[in-house]
C-alpha cells in the first residue's frame, strides 16, 4: 500500500540556484530517501534493469525520477485520453531525454527548392 | 478512404526497433518509409540499415545549411532520401547492422538492397496525409515528442502541444476511427505511429495520437519515398 500523505517536495528556503546549486539539489534529493517515492524508484530500477555506479548518481536519479512523477501527473492532466506514468525514461531529465532519444533537426519549412527532387505532392481525391 | 487502415496487417511494417541512446530517430523514420515503399513495390518486406545512414550520411538541407545529418546527433529524413539517391541505395540490416554509435562509413554499393528514386513532401491536410498513407505506404513523420517521455498507452490528445517544436522522427503506419477515451466517454479518430524506442515503450512500441488537429505538429513534416525496382 502506498502512503498517500502529501509530502513536501519543494525546497524549504526557496534557495536560488547559484554556483553551489548542484549541492543544494543533491542535499534536497536526500529528502526522498526512505519515502514512498524511493520505493517506486526501486521498483522502476528493477523493472527496467537500471544500474547506477555511485551512491551520488543513485540519489541524483532519484531526484530526477521524483520530478518525472510530477511531470507524468501534469501530462495526465493535460492529456486525459492517454495514460501517462513511469516509463523507462523516468530517470532522465528533459534535456537528456531529448538529446538521447530524439534527433530531428529544425521544424521549419522543409519545402524543396524549385526543380529539385522531392517536390510537394499533388493533392489526392479524398471525398467520401 | 477506409474508416480505419493499418499497414501492419498487410505485412508492410518490420518489427519495432530500438535506437538506444543515440539520437538517430530520423534514420529509423527513413528506413521505415523505405521498407514500406519497397514492400508495396515488390511484395517483399526487407529490414533496412539505419547504421548506414548514421555512419555515412552527412547531407545538409538545401534551404537550411545548418540542418545536416549527423548520426546520433540528429538529422532529417528528407536529407537522408537525398543521400540515398546519391549513394545508390541502402543495405539491409544484416549486411550493415545497427550499433547505436556513429562509426566509420562501411557502405558497400554492391550490397544495396533497395534503391531510392524520389521522395515527396505531403501536404499538411490530414485527409491528404491519410490518402497518401493508404496509397503510398507508411510515411515518415516528424512531431513534437514532449508527451512521449511519460506515455504508456491510449490515444494521446494533449490540450496543449507545441506544433513548431518538431524534434522526433517516427513512422505513420495507419489510423483508426474509434479510439475509446474513458475520461471523455467518447470515441475519437487517431493515428497509429511506429516509434523506435523498443517494444517496452508505449503500446508495444507504438503511439496513438489523435487525428484531425495537427497534433504536436505531426502534419508539418510528412514525407513519402519512391523506390526503384529493377
Amino acid at each position: 500500500q502506498e502512503d498517500f500523505k502529501i509530502r513536501q517536495v519543494t525546497d524549504q528556503n526557496h534557495q536560488t540556484t547559484t554556483a553551489h546549486g548542484g549541492d543544494n539539489h543533491h542535499n534536497h534529493n536526500h529528502n526522498y530517501l526512505g519515502t514512498p517515492a524511493e520505493h517506486r524508484f526501486k521498483s522502476f530500477i528493477q523493472q527496467y534493469d537500471k544500474k547506477y555506479t555511485t551512491r551520488e548518481e543513485y540519489i541524483h536519479r532519484l531526484g530526477v525520477f521524483v520530478k518525472n512523477l510530477i511531470k507524468a501527473a501534469e501530462h495526465q492532466a493535460l492529456d486525459p485520453t492517454a495514460v501517462h506514468g513511469v516509463t523507462q525514461f523516468s530517470d532522465l531529465t528533459s534535456e537528456e531525454f531529448e538529446r538521447m532519444y530524439m534527433g530531428v533537426k529544425g521544424g521549419g519549412d522543409r519545402s524543396p527548392l524549385l526543380g529539385e527532387v522531392g517536390s510537394h505532392a499533388p493533392p489526392l481525391e479524398v471525398k467520401d | 478512404l477506409p474508416e480505419s487502415f493499418d499497414w501492419r496487417d498487410k505485412g508492410a511494417v518490420t518489427e519495432v526497433k530500438m535506437q538506444g541512446t543515440c539520437g538517430a530517430c530520423w534514420a529509423f523514420s527513413t528506413t521505415g518509409s523505405i521498407e514500406g515503399a519497397n514492400f508495396i513495390a515488390t511484395g517483399k518486406l526487407l529490414n533496412l540499415s539505419e547504421q548506414q545512414l548514421v555512419d555515412c550520411d552527412h547531407t545538409c538541407d538545401k534551404k537550411d545549411k545548418e540542418s545536416c545529418n549527423s548520426g546520433c546527433k540528429g538529422g532529417l529524413m528528407t536529407n537522408a532520401y537525398n543521400y540515398l539517391i546519391e549513394a545508390g541505395g541502402i543495405e539491409d540490416e544484416d549486411s550493415y547492422p545497427y550499433t547505436g554509435k556513429r562509426g566509420e562509413c562501411k557502405f558497400q554499393p554492391d550490397k544495396v538492397a533497395v534503391k531510392v528514386s524520389n521522395f515527396t513532401n505531403i501536404p499538411v491536410d490530414e485527409q491528404q496525409i491519410a490518402a497518401y498513407l493508404v496509397n503510398h505506404g507508411p510515411l515518415a513523420v516528424g512531431l513534437n515528442a514532449v508527451f512521449m517521455q511519460t506515455y504508456i498507452g491510449g490515444v494521446s490528445c494533449p490540450l496543449i502541444c507545441g506544433k513548431r517544436w518538431v524534434n522526433h522522427g517516427v513512422l505513420l503506419v495507419g489510423y483508426g476511427s474509434k479510439g475509446f477515451s474513458i475520461l471523455r466517454l467518447s470515441n475519437q479518430p487517431y493515428w497509429i505511429i511506429k516509434n523506435s524506442w523498443g517494444k517496452r515503450w508505449g503500446e508495444h512500441g507504438y503511439y496513438k495520437l489523435c487525428r484531425g488537429h495537427g497534433m504536436c505538429g505531426m502534419n508539418t513534416m510528412v514525407s513519402a519515398v519512391m523506390t526503384q525496382t529493377s
